[in-house]
C-alpha cells in the first residue's frame, strides 16, 4: 500500500489534470505541475515513478493516461457506492453536487431521523430512515458512509456504519470519532481552506 | 511570504495541534507530528524553523505556543470577516458552521438573488440582495467572499464580489472561475477527500 501522503497528493494530480483535459491540453511537465500546484517537481516525477510512469524527456507526462493510471490507483475506474447519513442543508448539498457522480462515486443512499424529512425526496433518491441502514448498505454494496448530522450524533452514526458494514466513513461533524482499525476514517474540514486563504490576502 | 505548500500544511498542523491541546496534550515531536499526519518530520522541522521555533532536544514542540504562532501567521488572531453569496443548501450549512467562528473567520453577510429567500435569518443573519453587496462589504470591512452559486453564475458572482472590494474569494461551485492577480482564489472541492478515502478502502 502506498503512502498516507502520497495518496493525499493523487486526487490533486487528478483534478489539475482533468482541467488540463478538458482544455485540450494533452502533455504536461513535471515543472508545470509543480509550479501551479506549488508541489517540488521532484516530489511529482517520484510518485508518478512509483506507478511506472516516467514521463518522456523533453515530452514530460501524457495527461489523458495518467488521468486512467491515477483513476485505476483510486480504484475511480469502478463506481463506489455511499451512503449519506443526516439530510440537512450539507447533507442535501453533498447529494446534489454532481461532480461525485462524474467521478464515479455515487451517492445511492440517504438517512435521516426526522420523520418529517423520511420519504421525501432529494432528486431521485428518497430520504430513508434509520431501521433501513443495514439492509440498503448490504443490497446496493455501499462501501462509504458520509457522516453529515451534528457533532453530538456523530459517534452514534458512524457506530451504526460501522455495524451496517461499511468500509470507509468520510465525517463532516467538527469531533473526533473512533472507529474500528480496519475501516478507514477521514475527516472533511472546510476551515482549512478558508484559514489558507486568510494567510494570502495581505 | 511563505510558499503555498508551506502555508497549505499549517492548517493541517493548526487542526492537529489543536486536537493534542482538547486533549491535554502540551508537549509534540516531530515524529509524532509527522506519523500521524502523513508527513515527513524533517519537513515538519524545516516549516517551523522558518517561523522561529526550533523545538527543544528531548522535549519536542510546546503544543499551545505553535498554536499561537500558527494563528499568528495564518491572521487567525484577529477576526476575518467574510461574506458569502448563495444562501442555498451549501450556503447555509457553511453560515451554520460554529467552527468557522471559533477559528475567528466570521461569516458577516449572507446574500442570495431568490426573492423568496431575501429577509430570511439564518442564525442571527438576514439574507440580503446582491444590490446590498458593496456597500456591505465596505461597511462592515469584509475580506474574503464565498461563493456557493450554481457553476453558470460563479463568474458573475465572482466579478461582483471583486468590484465590490474583496481580497480573497473561496469558490466552491465546480468550475473554474477568473479573478484579477491580487485577489486570492482558492478552489474548494470535497470530491479529494473522497476520492481519497476510496482508495484506502480495500
Ligand atoms: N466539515 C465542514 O467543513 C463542515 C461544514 C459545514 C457543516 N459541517 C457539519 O456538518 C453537520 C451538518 O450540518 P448541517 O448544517 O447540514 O446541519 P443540519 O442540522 O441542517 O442537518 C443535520 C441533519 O442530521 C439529521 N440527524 C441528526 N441526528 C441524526 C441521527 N442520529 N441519525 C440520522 N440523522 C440525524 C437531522 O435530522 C438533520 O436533517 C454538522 O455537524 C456541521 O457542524 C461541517
Ligand atoms: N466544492 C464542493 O465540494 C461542493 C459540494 C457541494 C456543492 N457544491 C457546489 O456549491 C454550489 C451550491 O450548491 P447548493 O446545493 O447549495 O445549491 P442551491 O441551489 O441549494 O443554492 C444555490 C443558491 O444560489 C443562489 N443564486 C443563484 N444564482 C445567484 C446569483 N447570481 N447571485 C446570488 N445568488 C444566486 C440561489 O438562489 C440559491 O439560493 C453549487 O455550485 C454546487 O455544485 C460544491
Amino acid at each position: 500500500k502506498i503512502s498516507e501522503a502520497v495518496v493525499r497528493r493523487l486526487p490533486v494530480y487528478l483534478r489539475y489534470l482533468q482541467y488540463l483535459n478538458e482544455s485540450s491540453i494533452r502533455t504536461v511537465s513535471s515543472q508545470e505541475m509543480g509550479q501551479t500546484l506549488g508541489i517540488n517537481p521532484a516530489q511529482i516525477r517520484k510518485d508518478l515513478a512509483y506507478f511506472g510512469d516516467f514521463g518522456r524527456k523533453g515530452i514530460g507526462y501524457e495527461v489523458p493516461y495518467l488521468i486512467e493510471k491515477i483513476k485505476q490507483i483510486l480504484k475511480l475506474d469502478r463506481t463506489i457506492q455511499v451512503a449519506l447519513v443526516g439530510a440537512g442543508h450539507l447533507g442535501i448539498a453533498l447529494s446534489n453536487y454532481n461532480r461525485f457522480t462524474r467521478e464515479k462515486l455515487s451517492i445511492v443512499a440517504l438517512f435521516d431521523q426526522d420523520p418529517n424529512k423520511i420519504g421525501c425526496k432529494i432528486g431521485l433518491l428518497p430520504i430513508q430512515p434509520m431501521s433501513e441502514l443495514n439492509a440498503t448498505v448490504s443490497r446496493l454494496d455501499i462501501q462509504i458512509g458520509i457522516i453529515t448530522v451534528p457533532a453530538p450524533e456523530a459517534q452514534r452514526v458512524a457506530d451504526r456504519l460501522v455495524a451496517a458494514g461499511v468500509r470507509g466513513i468520510l465525517n463532516f461533524a467538527p469531533v473526533k470519532i473512533k472507529v474500528p482499525d480496519e475501516i478507514s476514517l477521514r475527516t472533511a474540514d472546510l476551515t482549512t481552506e478558508l484559514q489558507a486563504l486568510a494567510y494570502y490576502i495581505d
